[in-house]
């Protein structure tokens, strides 16, 4: 089963 | 701010495909446009639009302000506009409210609501230019049409590019299912044209949920790009005219 990563795992907050 | 839109129907469908991915969002104002950033709650979604000045007019501002809406208020306003009703939106330096006129071309009607603003402490994310291992152009509502097909089937399609064509496939309780879209040019109606332009292979896994909430900007354009690389989110783009757009990033699924 795959699992589901965040958006916040690539892009970083400015 | 002072923003007026020939037609009140895009900003309408442009809230109307998001809402229900992001509720509380900024507004940001400044003189190049209107541009929104957001994150569903899982964080697994973003939302990007970009309403360039150019698609107003005229268009000013001033000074840059955040203009924090609630979505759902603001659809319940631009449902009392008519689509083809000439809008005007406009704010002061520092706003409490966002005032929004409505105007018949047709008649003599003029429509003001002003909506109550909020404060939105929202991150904001820094998404790298990307060169994509695959960009695929094709009908938006095909890709709807390939999304809805396969969710009766799975929680999750595997997008495959390689240079034979682009293949959607899932499995699931009940069987397995998969679509293949080849590069396919067609003169007479270009609004079908698939084009994949390839560097390298790329093949990945997403939900199918966020996909099909992404189809709900489809009555925005015609066509969808799709851009993909390994390790990266998924970008699913409609373009507005005037350079405006509405992106959606989508993280991937990964294995164990």
């Amino acid at each position: 089963q795959a699992s589901q990563i965040t958006i916040l795992v690539y892009y970083r907050a400015q | 701010l002072e923003a007026r839109l020939e037609q009140a129907n895009l900003l309408k469908k442009v809230v109307d495909a998001i809402k229900d991915l992001v509720q509380d969002c900024n507004f940001d104002c400044n003189d190049s446009g209107i541009a929104l950033q957001a994150m569903d709650n899982s964080h697994v979604a973003l939302v990007s639009m970009m309403l360039k000045a150019e698609s107003f007019s005229p268009f000013r501002c001033d000074r840059n302000i955040a203009l924090g809406i609630n979505l759902s208020s603001l659809m319940k306003v631009l449902r009392c506009a008519q689509n083809e009703d000439i809008l005007t939106l406009k704010a002061d330096d520092a706003p409490d409210v966002v005032n929004l006129v409505f105007e018949s071309s047709e008649s003599d009607r003029l429509s003001e609501y002003d909506i109550k603003l909020m404060d939105i402490d929202q991150e904001h994310l820094g998404i790298p230019e990307t060169e994509y291992s695959a960009t695929i152009s094709m009908p938006a509502a095909e890709f709807q049409r390939i999304c809805r097909d396969l969710i009766a089937l799975s929680e999750s399609v595997a997008i495959e590019a390689t240079k034979e064509g682009v293949k959607f496939s899932c499995s699931g309780d009940i069987g397995n299912g998969a679509v293949t879209l080849r590069s396919h040019t067609n003169v007479e109606k270009p609004e079908l044209n698939v084009d994949i332009a390839l560097s390298e292979p790329v093949a990945l896994t997403f939900s199918l949920k966020y996909l099909v909430n992404f189809c709900k900007a489809s009555g925005l354009s015609g066509t969808v790009k799709l851009c993909l690389s390994s390790e990266v989110p998924l970008l699913v783009e409609y373009t507005l005219a005037s350079n405006s757009y509405l992106r959606f990033y989508l993280a991937p699924k990964i294995g164990d």
